[in-house]
């Protein structure tokens, strides 16, 4: 339970704190539109 | 530790746009009716390493068809994409490229296009007349006629109709039809009486081009025609020539 424990706090410390107004990347696909979608 | 594989590529990276762009070149080099498509959107893209440069890739593409028919020796870049109150015509493609030493070449290929539903056309234009079947009755006389009418108006060389490439029947408030057709040079000249013996040129010295026609049957009779002879091109591996084929 102590590994447990203390790999939970890692875990939980490990965890990135995201910069504020990050903007997650586009998806790579499907691709930008070039004329209209029917 | 193996090294880690390349980050999967986006469907709007340089390498990605220059796959599609070799994929529609080669769709429009090998198709033998129709239009030129133009790529509208890159749906998919896997890239599959074979070794050192030498990668399988694997294409999905989304298209649009542009107004140029595909014997039209007009550059793609210079066609205009066919607007959706002209009745749309999208393609799929799917794609299998190799690229070794950074040179693309196409493995295979197989795309299927259908045209803009006429729902969708009626709620975004409700005036615009949808796209008609080749076998209309009233299209096939619209194209005979104009046909005629050219060959009757015109010197130089007989023209025969090689495929209808699209037809659309409007009536309200008139009831008019519009065809476009593309047509090939004959040995024969518009003088000659027996035109049923014309053949068409060789492919060495074959003579393409391109007509449209708008046939007003209500409130008048009216019938305008318009074609444009491209001229002699001169046949390439990847040219579709309809000569061999015509409908």
């Amino acid at each position: 339970s102590v590994a447990r424990r203390a790999v939970a706090e890692v875990a939980q410390h490990d965890k990135v704190p995201r910069p504020v107004g990050f903007v997650p990347p586009p998806p790579p696909c499907p691709g930008k539109i070039r004329h209209f979608k029917i | 530790v193996p090294a880690a594989s390349p980050a999967p590529l986006s469907c709007d990276d340089p390498e990605s746009e220059a796959a599609a762009e070799a994929a529609v070149n080669y769709i429009n080099g090998h198709s033998h009716h129709g239009y030129k498509f133009t790529l509208n959107r890159i749906e998919n893209i896997r890239v599959l390493p074979q070794g050192p440069s030498n990668e399988v890739i694997f294409l999905e593409l989304d298209l649009l068809e542009t107004i140029c028919h595909i014997l039209s020796p007009t550059p793609l870049a210079n066609c205009t994409v066919r607007s959706f109150t002209d009745h749309a015509v999208e393609g799929e493609c799917d794609l299998k490229l190799q690229k070794v030493n950074g040179k693309l070449s196409v493995l295979a290929s197989k795309c299927h296009s259908k045209a803009d539903s006429s729902e969708d056309l009626l709620q975004r234009c409700p005036d615009c007349p949808p796209l008609a079947i080749f076998n209309d009755t009233e299209v096939q006389k619209a194209v005979t006629e104009a046909l005629s009418d050219y060959n009757s108006k015109n010197a130089g060389a007989y023209l025969k109709l090689l495929e209808i490439g699209r037809a659309k029947i409007q009536y309200h408030p008139a009831h008019i039809v519009f065809v476009e057709f593309a047509v090939a040079a004959t040995n024969c000249s518009t003088a000659e009486a027996n035109v049923e013996a014309c053949q068409l040129l060789p492919d060495d010295q074959s003579n393409f081009g391109f007509c449209t026609a708008t046939k007003v049957i209500r409130p008048s009779q009216e019938l305008q025609v318009n074609c444009q002879l491209y001229g002699h091109q001169v046949p390439t591996p990847d040219t579709s020539f309809l000569s061999r084929e015509t409908s």
